[in-house]
């Protein structure tokens, strides 16, 4: 789609299926729409937030990002940011 | 931690003294699992020796992931779970480290140590010979599970600490302990804390300056730093005898030539810039920068790099070492205060033959220091996001604090240091009160903190000077794990009330006119141990709901300090409970006095009885 891409994460609040791996499937479908292929989903995905909280962190162009972010379900899609120990 | 759990009233069994009533009463913490979330771990540290210790908890869930210097024998009764998370992490963040959960970088092993050390014997926990000690943990026998998110240089990213939260909450940890700063507004810690695990944040160590504060989400423990009453006075002998004493981490090394017991020539200059040493020759020479520390880590590396002999530099306040150990690799390097450094450099300018000697450190604890105080580095409230939520929550010890590095000991300062002082006080209440929710436990600490030292003095803060500290540089106060043991009165929190106070639910970042808006309520209603209100504008009523957690029947009556330039009124004024009525709910009226755009003042609530005194701190800005 253009653009450098870089890790985005999405927030999808609560884990709303019953065991890690449909939330982890739920994470990929939603992925697969927003790409359009498998291959880029899976390729794309860095982390699946699937125990306490679901999300995703995925390499994505600022485009694909702002995409993700009207995809139902989605509370938030920021990009990751960098912390330092204190 | 040789000497800062002392400081604490938490004293470990020893020829000398009995064991601290709260480490007895919670078996020193055995079997709550403290998650750090950090550069990971040194596991072949003393300090994690899991000599005696039994069997990990069944309800334990987690991992032990292996690397090329990490093995699954490396996970102990004491480590008992290990992960990392290098995905999407860039391959320069991997120089000098290894792909494993190994802590190469030094951090995430003295974090750890402070929270959950095993005990280690004086003779082996010391940075050469000085602050030694005991080292120990304040759960000392907590179980540890490590989350390597931050990498080589200490720089950590979202997408795994937010992987490390996740998967800490799966595993089953009680407490999770970050020294790092992230993001506000935190979702996966309020996840966590929704499943009863205690989020324990350092606040940041970019003060004195307000609004400095970072990590400060009502549903975490925002933790400031304090010194402990332990210094290590450093005497200067000038060549006309003249004795001054400064602080340093100096220790002799046998056999090097960098300890002179002879003078040596002095030098001292206004200014220790590059430019200003370029050329100057300062072999075996002690260099003194009366610049208040300006230029102290580049005169410490030009001294390093040419051979001399010690660096003296002037401080406005020179209790923080500021981590000048490893700047100073065996130099001398001495802190002084700014009387101090004038007369030195009064004596090079009378002087013909200036000459200096250094001598090394001591190590002296005591009531004769005055302590604790809250250091110039450690942030300070109010919280720009959360203005109505007071912040920082609690201050612990976070100033020279000795822990394990790898195989030996270090002193190091900063926020790190103090959340995970907390975090081992927080696992030795979840064992004696293993029902209370996080909001209770905080509430705990927050309501019995101490305000003044042991000789009933205001705790000071360090700032351009010293001053009285207020609720913006401690919060509570300094904490009191033996108070906070047994509070008689806690402030609880169902967690789904967080997301009342907020216009768009935890984790947007969406515009808040597209938020729904209508059950939206000022933050300084949530049922937090402190009322924060940013702009008093006209009279106001909060509520405070306590539940009594003491004696069944019980009498407590309130005790107001007002805001300067605000009324307050508390109703009811006593409190009473008994087996039917555990529950109290009492309103605060604040009202302004004057009409005035003022800044904010400081005052607090505290419910008392002959037995206890449950204070929360109360802030307020007319406007």
């Amino acid at each position: 789609g253009g653009g450098s891409r870089k890790i985005y994460i999405a927030y999808l609040g609560d884990v709303k299926h019953g065991h890690p791996d449909e939330v982890v499937a739920s994470h990929h479908d939603m992925l697969t729409t927003l790409l359009q292929s498998k291959e880029d989903s899976s390729a794309s995905m860095v982390y699946n937030y699937k125990h306490g909280f679901s999300g995703f962190a995925a390499m994505l162009t600022a485009d694909q990002a702002t995409r993700l972010a009207e995809f139902p379900g989605v509370i938030s899609v920021e990009p990751s940011k960098t912390y330092k120990t204190t | 931690t040789t000497h800062s759990w002392d400081f604490l009233g938490l004293n470990y069994p020893s020829s000398h003294t009995p064991a601290s009533e709260l480490l007895k009463a919670t078996n020193y913490g055995e079997n709550i699992i403290i998650g750090m979330v950090d550069t990971g771990v040194w596991p072949e540290s003393r300090s994690f020796s899991d000599q005696g210790y039994g069997p990990v908890p069944s309800r334990w869930n987690g991992k032990c992931e292996v690397g090329p210097d990490w093995g699954s024998n490396n996970c102990s009764r004491k480590v008992i779970g290990a992960r990392f998370y290098s995905a999407g992490v860039p391959e320069e963040y991997f120089k000098g480290d290894s792909l494993s959960p190994r802590d190469h970088n030094g951090h995430g092993t003295h974090t750890a140590s402070i929270a959950a050390g095993s005990p280690v014997e004086p003779a082996a926990a010391s940075f050469h010979g000085i602050a030694a000690g005991l080292a120990r943990g304040g759960a000392p026998r907590a179980r540890l599970a490590v989350y390597k998110s931050c990498w080589s240089d200490g720089t950590c990213f979202e997408s795994t600490v937010l992987a490390a939260v996740d998967d800490a909450i799966h595993d089953g940890v009680d407490v999770l302990s970050l020294s790092l700063v992230m993001s506000e507004n935190s979702f996966a810690a309020l996840h966590a804390v929704k499943k009863g695990i205690v989020v324990v944040h350092t606040a940041g160590n970019n003060g004195p300056a307000m609004m400095t504060i970072e990590n400060t989400s009502p549903w975490v423990i925002t933790v400031a730093a304090t010194s402990i009453d332990r210094s290590f006075p450093t005497v200067i002998t000038l060549g006309n005898s003249q004795q001054i004493v400064g602080q340093s981490l100096y220790y002799q090394v046998k056999n090097s030539s960098a300890y002179k017991s002879d003078f040596t020539n002095l030098i001292c200059t206004s200014s220790c810039t590059p430019e200003n040493l370029k050329g100057n020759d300062v072999k075996g020479m002690i260099l003194l920068c009366n610049d208040k520390g300006a230029s102290f880590f580049t005169a410490a590396q030009y001294i390093v790099d040419n051979g001399g002999s010690g660096l003296i530099s002037s401080l406005r306040i020179v209790d923080d070492l500021f981590n000048i150990a490893e700047a100073c690799q065996g130099i001398a390097c001495v802190l002084v205060d700014i009387d101090d450094a004038d007369k030195i450099c009064q004596y090079y300018e009378d002087s013909s033959n200036p000459l200096a000697k250094i001598e090394p450190a001591r190590t002296v604890t005591g009531n004769e220091i005055l302590a604790p105080k809250v250091p110039t580095f450690s942030s300070r409230g109010p919280s720009v996001t959360y203005p109505a939520i007071l912040k920082p929550d609690i201050a612990a010890p976070g100033v020279n604090i000795l822990a394990a590095k790898k195989d030996s000991y270090a002193i190091i300062s900063g926020t790190s240091q103090a959340a995970p002082h907390v975090a081992g006080i927080v696992a030795l209440l979840k064992v004696l009160h293993p029902d209370w929710s996080p909001a209770a436990l905080k509430s705990a600490i927050i309501t019995t903190a101490h305000v003044t030292d042991e000789r009933g003095m205001p705790i000071l803060a360090q700032a351009s000077s010293q001053k009285i500290a207020d609720p913006f540089d401690y919060g509570g106060g300094n904490i009191n794990p033996c108070g906070a043991a047994h509070p008689g009165l806690i402030y609880d929190i169902d967690p789904s009330d967080y997301n009342k106070f907020f216009k768009c639910p935890i984790g947007t970042k969406k515009e808040p006119g597209t938020c729904n808006t209508t059950t939206t309520l000022p933050a300084y209603y949530l049922n937090l141990p402190s009322i924060s209100v940013p702009d008093l504008r006209q009279p106001i009523t909060v509520y405070r709901t306590v539940t009594n957690v003491g004696e069944v029947n019980s009498v407590y009556h309130a005790a107001v300090q007002s805001p300067m330039g605000v009324k307050m009124e508390v109703f009811p004024p006593v409190l009473m409970f008994d087996a039917a009525n555990k529950v109290q709910t009492y309103q605060v009226k604040l009202s302004p006095m004057w009409k005035l755009h003022g800044d904010y003042t400081f005052g607090s609530l505290t419910w008392h009885n002959d037995q206890k005194a449950v204070r929360i701190p109360v802030v307020a800005r007319i406007t």
